[in-house]
């Protein structure tokens, strides 16, 4: 479960201060589908970083799964992160000099698994995004598409309880889309909880809830006929 | 003009090699507005990179406002590419030390415009984007759609006269993406020539042809409604 209050976010640059979040107050349950969206620069990436610790609030509180996140130190922070969070990002963040198959095995190497089990999994998770046979190739060796699979497949590969994908689809043609979506159907079904950032409402349908962002702040918070 | 012949482009790698495009015979005229479409993997990003002659074809020829492109040497290459192309790329490519300004300003520096001069048409350009109030900032202080709208100014700021656009609304809420299709119609009535790569409908549809890529060949091309 997700709780966070009055969650602020501020860039301070020379005279300037860009409010990327403005006090978000949101809860998410275990086993929700929730759709963000929101205009471009209207804070969707950045409150997703901080949902997935990978960014400290400027103001607020936020607990994950009842932790007090802001106050766990850096070590305890990156083991619940592992642990417990996939993360899809919006620039893919791949390894250039890994292959797409090692790229997978990245958090299953941090949470110390044998080298064997790693690789059939990390295999598993790609065959399940359909890159069998670009297993092999390193990101520049990849379409924009294919790169973004890739990055679906390491989220997923730990099997964590909380997937954040941001912008998972916005390279995939619709074939290719759809066949995300259902995984993540899939992944829904067996209880994970999804929350995924989306500009395109083909996609958002298939979430239980919207949470719509404007300028920092939730300006819709609405259940889907979905839901 | 654009017209190639057999346009061919492989990937040895190690014993496997990789058919991207499979030979494309493909004209484009003056003041066309093209869809490049098709699934993830089907070779859309290889070809955008054939006809803004970033890459060359392991076979086939390509023939560009005339001038038999294989033929020519870098220089003259790069003089034509900057004079006569502006190019969107999937990933962006901006350069990450300098500010949207900066990176708007780019292909004027290549091709020798007064500092003054370039600096108003660079702000000129990132103000049709929207991106007046963050024209200092570097990349990783913008959002995914705003480093995306500087991509789209920087491409534009020299007035080329063709527009090779690859997913440029990629990271675009509807509003947003709007607002850039817009602009197109805009260019577009003025005389450009446009090629965008997309797989999202409702942007294609503001082409006036579709052409369709399976698996590194043409499998449909078709005038639009709006043809
Ligand atoms: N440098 C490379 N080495 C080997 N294979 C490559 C290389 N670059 C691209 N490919 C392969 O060529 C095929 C076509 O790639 P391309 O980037 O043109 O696809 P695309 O249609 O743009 O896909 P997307 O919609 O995912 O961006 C892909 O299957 C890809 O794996
Ligand atoms: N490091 C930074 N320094 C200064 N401003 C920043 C920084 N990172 C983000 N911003 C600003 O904060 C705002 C929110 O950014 P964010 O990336 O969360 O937007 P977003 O909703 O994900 O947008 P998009 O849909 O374009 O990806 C933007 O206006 C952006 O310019
Ligand atoms: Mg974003
Ligand atoms: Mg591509």
């Amino acid at each position: 479960i997700i709780v966070t209050r009055n969650l602020r976010r501020a860039y301070e640059m020379g005279s300037e201060t860009v409010h990327a979040l403005r006090g978000i107050d949101l809860t998410i349950r275990r086993n929700e589908f929730v759709a963000i969206m929101g205009p471009s620069g209207s804070g969707k990436s950045t409150l997703m970083n901080m949902i997935g610790c990978l960014d400290s609030p400027t103001e607020g509180q936020y607990w994950l799964n009842g932790h007090p996140v802001w106050e766990l130190g850096d070590n305890e922070l990156a083991r619940i992160r592992n642990k417990e969070i996939g993360f899809v990002f919006q620039t893919f963040n791949l390894l250039p000099r890994a292959t797409a198959l090692q790229n997978v095995e990245l958090p299953m190497v941090y949470a110390g698994m044998p080298s064997k089990r790693r690789r059939e999994a990390a295999a598993g998770a790609l065959d399940r995004v359909g890159l069998t046979d670009r297993m092999h190739h390193r990101p520049n060796e990849l379409s924009g598409g294919q790169r973004q699979r890739v990055a679906i497949a390491r989220a997923l590969v730990n099997l964590p309880s909380i997937l954040l994908a941001d912008e998972p689809t916005g390279n995939l043609d619709s074939k290719t889309s759809a066949e995300i979506l259902e995984l993540f159907e899939h992944l829904f079904d067996e209880g994970q909880t999804i929350i995924l950032v989306t500009h395109e409402h083909d996609i958002a349908e298939h979430a239980r809830r919207q949470v719509h962002l404007l300028d920092g702040l939730i300006e819709r918070d609405i259940a889907t006929e979905k839901a």
